[in-house]
């Protein structure tokens, strides 16, 4: 807890983004360059809460998420991979700002349902397969201290890919993905943050204290 | 079962990314 309070004190930013490159982002994503401004603010102090270099780290962002940056999590470090576009280890604030564009409320569905594949996709192979979405389903149980026994979580998945797997040959692509999500549109409920809507009014003081060179 | 696995997987805390905007 003591960690996690120390995001609130906003430390020194050694990144801080030209206004121009803010336009760029603003013109490139769902936000305006007030919630760009906002977002800034937001990076800063999660990117500052355990190491003091304007870098997420995946412990950073496990501490905001889990409230633990030692806890593990097979979805939050699959977020964390994804918003990790380099695959250098951290979240730059571009990076951190095109992806959360995704989750924007006006963000194109199909971007969304993109990302949620992509998620899910553990290996990357291009697929969800029978052995990613059962070790999926014991990492919710695990997170949540439930039990279900082998035949039920055997079950659960069956039922699942016998739903999605239209084409019959044993995995879901992407285009029973969409399928799927047309038929259920809740399975990517979770690819929308309402906060992003209006930032700017959510977290007045962003904007208040945000600095951007001129 | 009657669950969707997906549906299941979308409540991890992890997907929650309402977390990253919390003041405290």
């Amino acid at each position: 807890m003591r960690a996690f309070l120390s995001c609130l004190s906003v430390k020194k930013n050694k990144q801080k983004p030209r206004y121009q490159e803010a336009i760029i982002l603003a013109s490139e994503t769902s936000f305006t360059v007030n919630e760009i401004k906002a977002l800034y603010d937001l990076f800063k102090k999660l990117s500052n809460c355990i190491y003091d270099d304007s870098l997420i780290h995946k412990e950073e962002f496990h501490l905001a998420l889990l409230r633990n940056s030692h806890k593990q999590n097979l979805f939050a470090d699959r977020v964390f991979d994804l918003f990790d576009v380099k695959h250098n280890g951290v979240i730059e604030f571009e990076e951190f700002v095109r992806s959360l564009s995704i989750f924007h409320p006006n963000a194109p569905k199909e971007d969304k349902i993109t990302f949620a594949f992509r998620l899910y996709d553990l290996r990357q192979t291009g697929y969800i397969e029978h052995e990613e979405l059962k070790e999926m389903v014991l990492a919710i149980l695990t997170e949540s201290e439930l039990t279900l026994s082998d035949e039920e979580v055997e079950s659960i998945v069956n039922k699942t890919m016998m739903e999605a797997d239209s084409k019959g040959d044993g995995k879901i692509d992407q285009e029973e993905w969409k399928e799927l999500v047309e038929k259920n549109p809740a399975l990517i409920k979770n690819m929308t943050l309402p906060y992003l809507k209006d930032i700017t009014l959510a977290f007045p003081s962003f904007i208040l204290n945000t600095d951007f060179e001129e | 079962p009657c669950f969707n696995a997906f549906d299941i997987i979308s409540l991890s805390q992890g997907f929650d990314l309402s977390g990253l905007f919390e003041k405290d």
